[in-house]
């Protein structure tokens, strides 16, 4: 039994500037660190893709169950987030470490044997820096090189 | 004003060299080498000298951040399209380079160990941001542009949240400055920067700070104050459901930071519930409902529609629920609550009840309503808790015997009877408020709700009892326990006669959705 | 009658707290691990 209630002249300037800014309400990404390698690019794709990610694919069982070249393009391409975090928690779960000196991820061989006091046998992942600038330009591809 | 000659060229010059700095990757991890290389040039330039010229320094740098990203955004950007990621980025750069600023020299201020002068710098720079901006917004009005702000306060707060021991110390000092600065900057001083600030109070780490991590629930006024901020700042808009797509948008981003809190931090909303249904608009009556439908997670609640459930057996439904609000003191004026008091130890004078309904009529009526809410909430709460204590303390529990005939009751059933429809509803929504998890209010708000309805001596009381409790049901989900329980309660309890009332048969879809309600009870 | 709360993105039945990936009050869904800033070890900041 409430009759309407008049706007008075504040309650009409506040929803005038509310409409202004409904033109430009903040994106998500506007309150993240900036990924000058990975920009947030919210992007209208097609309705029939899936347009929220998959259950539970936050979970390092989901990223265990990923291939090792997404575990390191996720490491690599998505710095400074939990996604990195867990791939990199999914690569030890997969045997790989984490070589902190020459930032390289490497699987350790069954019957290691010492090369050097840095290295020993194993596969390495070679992060190729120069590659990594031009990324854009050619196809990026993680190598594997086999260190003897 | 009076700013020192050349000062804003001075600043303008080390913030361009900051920011240069700042993107080199000789930076070092968080810029910490950039920043003993530069303070040393604000050293020489004298910015460090006094207090004073700090605070010139960081607001001629907020005044040039800001400007700078108006000149890219009109640049590159339409005033009424979202910006292009790229001139963001641009805008970010140079945004971010000067919250690190601060954040490094809030840090670094005074020893490490005085944490005074690193709270009150952080105060003193929020207070200038926030300053800047009402004035921005005063100036530019509907061309206001929210982004520089927004930034500069949710990466501020990042930074100053990240893992590092010199913050620990201060986190709480932290949350209260941006608490503070966030009230200042709440929807109805700042409309244009109100999707922002929805965005900021709502962001995962603030709500983490906040809710979760602060221990002994220190920052949860602080949290509850910003939500009356919202609610209070949407009132009108909601009010008249006239709703704009920017206030549909609004509207919606609220009902999401309630399920939140709903389903992480059910108590909150539990203990402050009094003061969000005083300023949530009556006729919002899911956002209400979602409010009141919290319990405590320790708490299990028997199915509503349990047959012959007996809800004076629950354990809980004699436990007082917490209320952190000192709603005893919104029963204004003084004199008016003196005479409350003495009506309810002596049960007069009788003319105190006249005196109470014209006490209740609102002073202005071009508020929509006759009636001032906010006294109507107060009073039946506080006539209910005293009419709970003076139950429990006479042993009894607060069923339908044990209410009746008493000075709380004569208030209830004087305003049922003697008010206007308008203040009836007012009145009756406010005893339903109380309709929530097991607890002594809601078993004795459900009760007088129902001797109510069961000595009221015209039909149209009856029929205004069942609409205020048929509104709240016919809504979306969720519903409130102590609703239901007391919907059923008056359409299975025979001694109500609830089916024989003609409003029950008032038109064929009505009655069917008593009989699906009975049929769901049995 | 108000809104389905169920169609706002928000999975109500999750066991754990939902704010953690609350993306936004605009948002039809919650944040994915891409987008949450998280504190590495340094070493890890390849770039």
């Amino acid at each position: 039994p409430l009759g309407p209630q008049p706007l008075n002249e504040e309650h009409k300037r506040e929803i005038r500037m509310q409409e202004s800014a409904f033109n430009h309400v903040p994106q998500p990404s506007d309150s993240e660190r900036l990924r000058l390698y990975m920009p947030r690019n919210p992007y209208q794709t097609a309705q029939h893709f899936p347009q929220v990610p998959p259950p539970h694919s936050d979970t390092v069982e989901f990223f265990q169950r990923l291939s090792t070249e997404t575990l390191f393009y996720i490491f690599y391409y998505m710095e400074g987030t939990k996604a990195q975090y867990m791939a990199a928690k999914a690569l030890k779960k997969q045997s790989w470490r984490f070589h902190t000196k020459y930032m390289m991820w490497f699987q350790r061989h069954e019957e290691p044997k010492t090369i050097t006091d840095e290295y020993e046998q194993g596969t390495y992942i070679f992060f190729d820096y120069e590659k990594w600038g031009q990324r854009k330009k050619e196809g990026f591809t993680f190598e594997y090189r086999y260190l003897e | 004003i009076d700013d020192p000659p050349g000062l804003r060229e001075k600043a303008d010059a080390l913030l361009r060299e900051w920011v240069h700095m700042y993107h080199q990757p000789a930076a070092g991890r968080d810029s910490t080498k950039a920043f003993s290389n530069f303070v040393q040039h604000m050293h020489q330039q004298g910015i460090l000298k006094t207090d004073d010229l700090i605070t010139r320094f960081f607001r001629l740098c907020t005044e040039m951040s800001v400007d700078m990203t108006y000149k890219l955004m009109s640049e590159h950007g339409s005033q009424h399209q979202p910006l292009p990621i790229s001139v963001k980025t641009k805008c970010f750069q140079r945004l971010d380079a000067f919250v690190r600023l601060i954040a490094l020299l809030v840090k670094h201020s005074g020893d490490e160990a005085n944490m005074v002068t690193k709270v009150n710098l952080l105060n003193k720079v929020l207070g200038i941001v926030a300053g800047v901006m009402m004035q921005d917004h005063e100036l530019r009005d509907v061309s206001f542009q929210q982004l520089p702000y927004h930034r500069i306060f949710i990466m501020l707060f990042m930074e100053l949240n990240s893992p590092e021991r010199i913050l620990e110390n201060i986190n709480y000092q932290v949350l209260c400055a941006f608490f503070n600065v966030f009230h200042v900057m709440r929807p109805s001083r700042a409309p244009g920067f109100a999707f922002a600030w929805l965005e900021l109070i709502s962001h995962r780490v603030f709500i983490g700070r906040m809710l979760a991590i602060t221990p002994n629930q220190q920052g949860w006024p602080m949290y509850a104050q910003l939500l009356i901020d919202l609610f209070r700042y949407m009132a009108p808009f909601l009010r008249n459901a006239d709703l704009k797509k920017s206030t549909l948008l609004l509207y919606r981003g609220a009902l999401r930071v309630l399920l939140i809190m709903l389903h992480d931090f059910p108590e909150l909303l539990c203990d402050y519930h009094y003061a969000f249904c005083d300023v949530v608009p009556p006729n919002c009556i899911q956002m209400r409902n979602l409010i009141l439908s919290a319990f405590p997670r320790n708490m299990r609640l028997p199915d509503p529609f349990t047959p012959n459930l007996k809800i004076e057996m629950l354990q809980e439904i004699n436990h007082a629920p917490k209320c952190q609000i000192n709603y005893a003191g919104a029963i204004q004026p003084s004199s008016f609550k003196k005479d409350l008091d003495s009506y309810l130890l002596n049960r007069a004078p009788v003319s105190f009840l006249s005196e109470m309904r014209s006490t209740l009529q609102q002073p202005c009526p071009e508020l929509g309503t006759r009636y001032n809410i906010s006294l109507m909430n107060a009073l039946v709460l506080y006539v209910g808790s005293q009419a709970i204590n003076h139950i429990y303390s006479r042993n009894l529990s607060p069923n339908m015997s044990a209410i009746a005939h008493s000075a709380h009751m004569d208030i209830f059933q004087n305003l049922a009877v003697a008010l206007d429809t308008e203040g009836r509803y007012i009145f009756l929504n406010a005893m339903a408020n109380h309709l929530r998890y097991p607890n002594s209010h809601t078993h004795y708000f459900s009760s007088a709700l129902l001797y109510l309805f069961a000595e009221a001596n015209t039909e149209a009381i009856q029929e205004q009892i069942t609409r205020v409790l048929l509104e709240r049901l016919i809504v979306n989900r969720p519903h409130p326990w102590g609703l239901l329980i007391t919907f059923i309660e008056l359409i299975k309890n025979p001694s109500f006669k609830f089916w024989q009332h003609s409003f029950v048969h008032c038109a064929p879809e009505i009655e069917k959705l008593f009989e699906s309600v009975a049929k769901s009870c049995s | 009658p108000g809104i389905d709360l169920t169609t706002l993105g928000l999975n109500l039945n999750a066991p754990d707290n939902l704010y953690p990936t609350f993306l936004s009050p605009w948002a039809d869904g919650p944040c994915r691990p891409q987008d949450i800033d998280y504190h590495v070890p340094t070493e890890y900041l390849t770039n």
